[in-house]
């Protein structure tokens, strides 16, 4: 069982905190509104209205018994700055900050941060690719340089087997699974033989994958 | 070559059509305040100032012209819904909006929109399955019953191979990359044997996964 620290409860904050206790982990929330914490009561383990910029409000937490401690504040920059640099200098063992811009990504690394989360980012990135030119259902980078994506069975495909292609070996990509009518269906034969109409989710590097969106 | 409407320049509207310009698609940008569009002038196809809940100011724009339309507004909700349905009206081949909370997303689904994207939901999410008690690195979902999960390689497969273990008869899920030190590499060879230290991208639905948690 985790102990988890959620300071800030906007739209990030809130969804955070409420899967993380559906996922059985025990969790604390603050805020500096009380109305931001009420309808989440009866849901977290322990709730607490305060200035988290405060250093004895925060040392009053105990911020070094939480497995992990979430700083969830976009608007007021400041705040989510000296509020990481605090939880590193009580002893967090680990903290992870949310940011609004990449300019803000760099000072919280460097005042206390392990980690950097960019909620409107990543989904802007998923929904760009998603809609550019390409042939591209879905797409999520891994890493920067691999990624899950989402495209119509090359037409030159259709009718035959990912043995026959020799997907793996001449594309260098790994087919996952095969979307038919929203229904995903992991593949795990290589004799499987591609149909019309079908989507495949497929695995890769970048170089890769471009190949592979340029295939007829 | 695709042609894209974003109207409103938040963080999330500010990244996409910066992305979506990259990625090569022709972007218009609209926002009702000047200095969100200044910045952005130089990267964008074209950009106009202005309140696309009048009527006559979004006829102006020709909605029919694009592929898509992305409404990327969370505060003003009212705005949101209005401005999804008059592109619908005015006919808009296709229609994105941006939802803050699960009841917006009702709305705006029944009044015009034909997709909606929740960044903090989504990005809140795959934070809470990273840092719930199980042994995941990282956790995406693709649809409600398939995900992409990286987790530590179980001791008792360390020193076997894929095939030996018959990791895909037997657990019904599909290792996709072997993640070392940061770096992913495609697993394309059903002879690869694991080694210590090294964690697992694996792609399958929530029974298998779950089932694949619990090795140890
Ligand atoms: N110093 C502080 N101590 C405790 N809570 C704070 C502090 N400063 C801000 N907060 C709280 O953090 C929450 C989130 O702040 P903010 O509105 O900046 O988020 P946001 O980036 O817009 O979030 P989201 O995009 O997730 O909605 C608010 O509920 C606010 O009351
Ligand atoms: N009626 C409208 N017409 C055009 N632009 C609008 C209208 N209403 C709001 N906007 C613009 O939409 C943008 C985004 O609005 P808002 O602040 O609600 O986003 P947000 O949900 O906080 O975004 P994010 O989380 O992406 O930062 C603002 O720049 C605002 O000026």
């Amino acid at each position: 069982m985790k102990t988890i620290l959620v300071i800030g409860m906007g739209r990030f904050g809130r969804h955070l905190a409420t899967r993380l206790t559906e996922f059985g982990s025990e969790v604390m929330i603050v805020d500096k509104e009380e109305d931001k914490i009420q309808d989440l009561l009866p849901i977290v383990t322990r709730a607490q209205i305060g200035d988290c910029t405060d250093e004895k409000m925060l040392a009053s937490l105990g911020v070094g018994n939480f497995d992990t401690c979430f700083v969830c504040i976009g608007d007021d920059f400041q705040a989510s700055l000296e509020i990481t640099s605090l939880l590193k200098d009580m002893g967090a063992k680990y903290v992870v900050a949310k940011a609004d811009r990449a300019i803000h990504e760099k000072f919280l690394l460097r005042n206390g941060a392990d980690e950097v989360i960019h909620p409107e980012r990543d989904a802007a990135l998923r929904a760009a690719n998603k809609y550019s030119a390409r042939n591209v259902f879905d797409y999520i980078q891994l890493t920067s340089d691999f990624s899950i994506f989402e495209i119509a069975a090359p037409e030159s495909w259709v009718g035959r087997s990912i043995k026959q292609i020799g997907v793996r070996s001449k594309y260098n990509v790994n087919i996952i699974a095969i979307k038919k009518n929203e229904e995903i269906i992991p593949i795990t034969n290589v004799e499987y033989v591609f149909k019309k109409d079908e989507h495949l989710i497929v695995a890769g590097n970048a170089k890769a994958s471009s190949r592979m969106l340029s295939i007829k």
